[in-house]
C-alpha cells in the first residue's frame, strides 16, 4: 500500500535519530519504525501527532511487562544483593532503597560488603548514619561473604526486616569477580534458606549498548531479579533498557534522578517512554 | 569481522579496478552499523562517513590488495586519525607547581585517576601532591586520602570545609610547604547541566589556574558523550581527555564523539582499579577496539 499523509521519509529518518540518540540502539530503533510504518500502512496514523503517541505506546507496551515494583514480603530478613559495574551509582542507591524501606516501616540492617574499595565502608556508614539505619562492617581488605554472613546473622537476631547488601563494583568480564558474587550468592542461600529474595543489577543512564552485555553476563552467572537504573537527571536517556526489557524480562524496580536519598522513583513504563521521546 | 564482511561485498567489484559511490554503498552502510553499535555519536557517524565517502571513491583498486582489504583500510586510518595523536603528552611548562584539575560527571572515574596520575608523576620523578576539593560526596576526602598513603604521596584537605573554593586557595600555600611540584586536584563529579555547580567549576579553575584540565570519561558512555564532552568544553574549557574503565568490554566509541566535538586530545586511558592501570592513549589501538 502506498504510503501517503504526513509519515514521510523525512520524519521515520529524524524518528529513527531521536531513538539511537536515546541509546536504544540500531537494532531496536529500525525495528520501532518499521513497526511505526506497519502502523501507518493499518491507517492507525492519521495525524503527524499521532506518530510520537503511537510510538510511545509501542514502546510502553514493552516496558509495561518489566514494570514490577519490588514488594518486601514472605521472607524476613528479606535480602538485597546489589551490584553493579564500577561507578554507576550501588552505594547511594542502597542508601536510598534504604530510606525509602524506612519511611515505609520497615527496620533495615546494612551490610558493607564492599571490602576493597577506598574508603566504600566510610562512605556507607555515613549515610547509615544519616539514616539512623544499623550497618554490619569488617575491616577493609576482609572477606565480602563474610560481612554478608554477619549482615544476616545480626539482622535475624536483632528482628530486622531488610538487609540490604551493598558490594564492589566491578567489570561482568572480570571472571574472578563474578565468582566472588557467586560465593556471597552461595553464602546468603545458606545463611537464609532462600536469598537472596532480591538480586538488583544496577545501571548507569549514561552507558551505551555495553549495558545490555553488563546485564548479560551478569544475568547468566548469577541470575538478577531486579534492575534500577540511575543518573536519569542527566541527558542521557537509558533506551538501552528497551532491547534490555526485550531480551531479558527482568522486572525494573527503581530509577534514580539525583545525588540526594529522595531521589529515587519507582519504575513507571508510561512515564519512561513519556521521557524517552522528550 | 567487518574485513570479512567487506571481502564478500567487493568480491563482486574485484574486477571493476576502482571503488565507485555505487560499490561501496553496501560497505558504509556496515561501517556506520558497527560504529554506533560501538557507541559512537549519531551525528558523528554520519560526518564520518562523509569522510570515508570522498576518500574512498575514485581510488583505484590494486592488483596486490583486494577492494575489500582497501576499504577497511581507508576506514581504519581514517578513524585513527580522527582520534588524534598518540603523543599527547601532559602540559607541565613553565616554573612549578603546576596545578591540574580532574573535572567530570559523577562516577566517571576522577579519584581514583588523580590517584593515578599521583603515581604516574612520582614514577617520572616529579613530586605530586593530591588535593581533594570534594566537600559533597560522603567519604570523598578519606577516599583520596587512602589512596594518597597507599603511593606515598602527601594529601592535603580541609574536612569539615563546605567551600571548596577555600580548599583551593590554601592548597597552594600547602604545596610550598610539602615542595610539591604538580597539584593534582580531585573535585566532586557533577552533571554537566547544573548550571550552578559549573559556575563553581569556573570559579575553581579561576583559584587555581591550572595549567591541565583533564575531563574522565567513562569508557562506556553512549550517544551521550557528545553532549557532556561539548558541555564542559565550552563552560570550563578542557585540556585534555582521560577515558576511564576501558579494561571492561565497552567498544568504547564515546572515545570518537569527545575528539570530534571538541577537538581536544585524549591523553591516557583508565584500564583497571589499581593505580597503577593507567596507559598512553592508542589511536591505532582504540581504532579497531571500535570498529570490532
Ligand atoms: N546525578 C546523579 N548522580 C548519582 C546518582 N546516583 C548516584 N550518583 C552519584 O554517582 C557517584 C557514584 O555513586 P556511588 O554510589 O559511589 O557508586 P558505586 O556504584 O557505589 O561506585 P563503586 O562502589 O565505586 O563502584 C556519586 O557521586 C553519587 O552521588 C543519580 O541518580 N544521579
Ligand atoms: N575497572 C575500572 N574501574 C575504574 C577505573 N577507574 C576508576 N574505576 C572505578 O570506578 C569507580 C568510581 O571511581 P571514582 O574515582 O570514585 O569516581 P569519581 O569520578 O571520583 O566519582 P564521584 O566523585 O562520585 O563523581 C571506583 O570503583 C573505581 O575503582 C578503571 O580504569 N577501570
Ligand atoms: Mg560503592
Ligand atoms: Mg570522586
Amino acid at each position: 500500500a502506498a504510503l501517503k499523509g504526513p509519515l514521510d521519509e523525512n520524519t521515520l529518518r529524524e524518528i529513527e535519530e531521536a531513538l539511537i540518540l536515546s541509546d536504544c540502539g540500531v537494532e531496536t530503533s529500525t525495528r520501532l519504525v518499521e513497526k511505526l510504518k506497519e502502523a501507518w500502512k493499518k491507517g492507525h496514523l492519521k495525524d503527524p501527532k499521532d506518530v510520537k503517541k503511537v510510538l510511545r505506546e509501542i514502546i510502553g507496551e514493552i516496558l509495561k511487562s518489566v514494570e514490577r515494583p519490588l514488594r518486601i514480603d514472605n521472607y524476613r530478613p528479606f535480602t538485597i544483593l546489589t551490584l553493579g559495574v564500577n561507578g554507576v551509582g550501588k552505594t547511594t542507591t542502597v542508601a536510598k532503597i534504604g530510606k525509602a524501606l524506612i519511611s515505609d516501616g520497615k527496620k533495615v540492617l546494612f551490610g558493607a560488603c564492599d571490602t576493597f574499595r577506598a574508603a566504600a565502608i566510610e562512605q556507607l556508614s555515613e549515610w547509615a548514619e544519616r539514616l539512623g539505619a544499623e550497618i554490619v562492617k569488617h575491616k577493609e581488605g576482609s572477606d565480602p561473604a563474610a560481612v554478608a554472613y554477619d549482615a544476616i546473622k545480626a539482622a535475624s537476631a536483632r528482628n530486622v526486616d531488610v538487609v540490604i547488601l551493598d558490594t564492589a563494583g566491578r567489570l561482568h568480564t572480570k571472571s574472578n569477580l563474578i565468582e566472588e558474587m557467586k560465593k556471597i550468592k552461595r553464602v546468603i542461600a545458606r545463611e537464609t534458606g532462600s536469598g537472596p529474595h532480591e538480586t538488583l543489577l544496577i545501571l548507569d543512564a549514561t552507558n551505551g549498548q555495553n549495558a545490555i552485555q553488563q546485564v548479560k553476563s551478569f544475568h547468566e552467572a548469577l541470575t538478577v531479579s531486579g534492575l534500577a537504573i540511575t543518573k536519569l537527571d542527566g541527558t542521557a536517556k537509558g533506551g538501552f533498557i528497551l532491547p534490555v526489557s526485550e531480551l531479558f524480562k527482568i522486572p525494573i524496580r527503581y530509577i534514580c534522578v539525583g545525588e540526594k536519598l529522595e531521589d529515587l522513583l519507582p519504575f513507571s513504563a508510561e512515564e519512561f517512554s513519556k521521557a524517552l521521546l522528550e | 569481522r567487518l574485513q570479512e564482511r567487506f571481502e564478500t561485498l567487493f568480491k563482486k567489484i574485484k574486477g571493476q579496478g576502482k571503488l565507485t559511490e555505487e560499490n561501496i554503498k553496501e560497505a558504509l552502510r556496515d561501517v556506520r552499523i558497527a560504529l554506533l553499535e560501538a557507541d559512537v555519536n549519531y551525528k558523528v557517524v554520519k560526518d564520518f562517513l562523509e569522510k570515508v565517502k570522498e576518500k574512498a571513491i575514485g581510488q583505484g583498486v590494486l592488483t596486490s590488495i583486494t577492494p575489500g582489504q582497501l576499504f577497511i583500510k581507508i576506514v581504519y586510518d581514517e578513524l585513527t586519525q580522527l582520534l588524534g595523536s598518540s603523543h599527547s603528552p601532559l602540559n607541565l611548562g613553565g616554573p612549578p607547581p603546576h596545578p591540574i584539575m580532574l573535572i567530570g560527571l559523577q562516577g566517571s572515574g576522577k579519584t581514583t585517576t588523580a590517584g593515578k596520575l599521583a603515581l604516574f608523576l612520582r614514577k617520572k620523578g616529579k613530586r605530586p601532591l593530591l588535593i581533594s576539593t570534594d566537600t559533597r560526596r560522603p567519604a570523598a576526602m578519606e577516599q583520596l586520602k587512602k589512596i594518597s598513603s597507599q603511593i606515598d604521596v602527601p594529601f592535603f584537605s580541609f574536612e569539615g570545609q563546605k567551600d571548596p573554593l577555600s580548599i583551593c586557595k590554601d592548597a597552594r600555600q600547602y604545596a610550598i610547604k610539602t615542595y610539591s611540584d604538580v597539584l593534582i586536584f580531585d573535585t566532586a563529579g557533577r552533571l554537566h547541566i547544573d548550571e550552578d555547580l559549573l559556575e563553581e567549576l569556573v570559579e575553581q579553575k579561576k583559584a587555581i589556574s591550572p595549567c591541565e584540565v583533564l575531563l574522565t570519561v567513562d569508557g562506556m558512555t553512549g550517544q551521550d558523550a557528545l553532549n557532556i564532552a561539548k558541555a564542559f568544553d565550552e563552560k570550563i574549557g578542557v585540556t585534555g581527555f582521560i577515558l576511564t574503565k576501558m579494561d571492561g568490554d565497552a567498544r568504547g566509541g564515546a572515545a570518537l564523539s569527545i575528539k570530534a566535538v571538541t577537538g581536544k586530545p585524549i591523553k591516557f586511558i583508565g584500564t583497571g582499579e589499581k593505580l597503577d592501570c593507567l596507559e598512553q592513549f592508542h589511536p591505532e589501538r582504540i581504532a579497531s577496539r571500535i570498529l570490532g
